[in-house]
């Protein structure tokens, strides 16, 4: 009556248990921020802004400080010209897809000390609802989250979680007279689970390099 | 040391293959 049904037999399963990590035939590069606080505490912020107290009142100009949480942006002013305005200057990392109170300090606090032959480590999560989830699509019915007559929550998007780790040489000698002391070299290390049988490990080379001396983030005043 | 370190990673192996 014109209705086929599905009477092909599965043959095939992928049985892979390599844990190993393979070479990529090409990197991919992305960019990472953490900020080492004055007492050691390390922090993966998702963006920052470099700003300026405004003067003082004998004229004296304003001191510089890091904000990430932007919340506090009102309370500073922008380092930089765009045209007549002043503008702040931003670094981002990738995407961390950050929620809750991590989300408004924009950062998330790391374990472990920002030395030579130290790794610093944190565990980020992206929720299936979230956003910025890369398996979420709003307009796809397949992948919105909702059953099919769009009324009901239904999981469709994959929640998964990140175990991030920069572990830095022990050794940071090299020919630059900044080794070790302004730029980091060492190894980056993230491992996936949720969206495999088996966690996915991502392994490549970071070279951190201290792009600011301020020991505090998001200063009130 | 204290500071903001930014970090450029360039991800040169994967796995499950």
């Amino acid at each position: 009556d014109g209705v086929a049904t599905n009477a092909v037999e599965i043959s095939y399963v992928a049985k892979t248990t390599m844990a190993e990590v393979t070479p990529v035939s090409q990197p991919l590069e992305f960019n990472v921020l953490i900020h080492v606080d004055n007492t050691g505490a390390s922090k993966i912020l998702q963006e920052v802004y470099l700003m300026q107290a405004p003067q003082s009142a004998n004229g004296a100009p304003g001191s510089f400080v890091l904000i990430s949480d932007r919340r506090n942006l009102a309370n500073f002013q922008g380092t930089a010209m765009k045209g007549r305005e002043r503008s702040g200057r931003r670094l981002s990392s990738m995407v961390l897809g950050l929620n809750g109170a991590a989300r408004t300090n924009g950062y998330l606090a790391m374990s472990g000390q920002f030395k030579a032959g130290n790794a610093v480590t944190v565990t980020v999560g992206m929720d299936s609802q979230s956003p910025l989830n890369p398996f979420y699509h709003k307009y796809h019915p397949d992948h919105d989250n909702l059953t099919a007559d769009f009324k009901v929550y239904q999981e469709e998007a994959y929640g998964f979680s990140r175990d991030i780790t920069v572990a830095l040489n022990a050794d940071q000698d090299g020919a630059g007279s900044k080794d070790g002391s302004e730029v980091m070299k060492g190894t980056y290390t993230e491992v996936i689970r949720g969206l495999h049988r088996l966690p996915i490990q991502v392994t490549g080379q970071v070279e951190m390099v201290r792009v600011s001396t301020l020991g505090v983030i998001n200063p009130t005043t | 040391a204290p500071g903001l370190w930014l970090g450029r990673v360039s991800i040169g192996g994967v796995s499950p293959v």
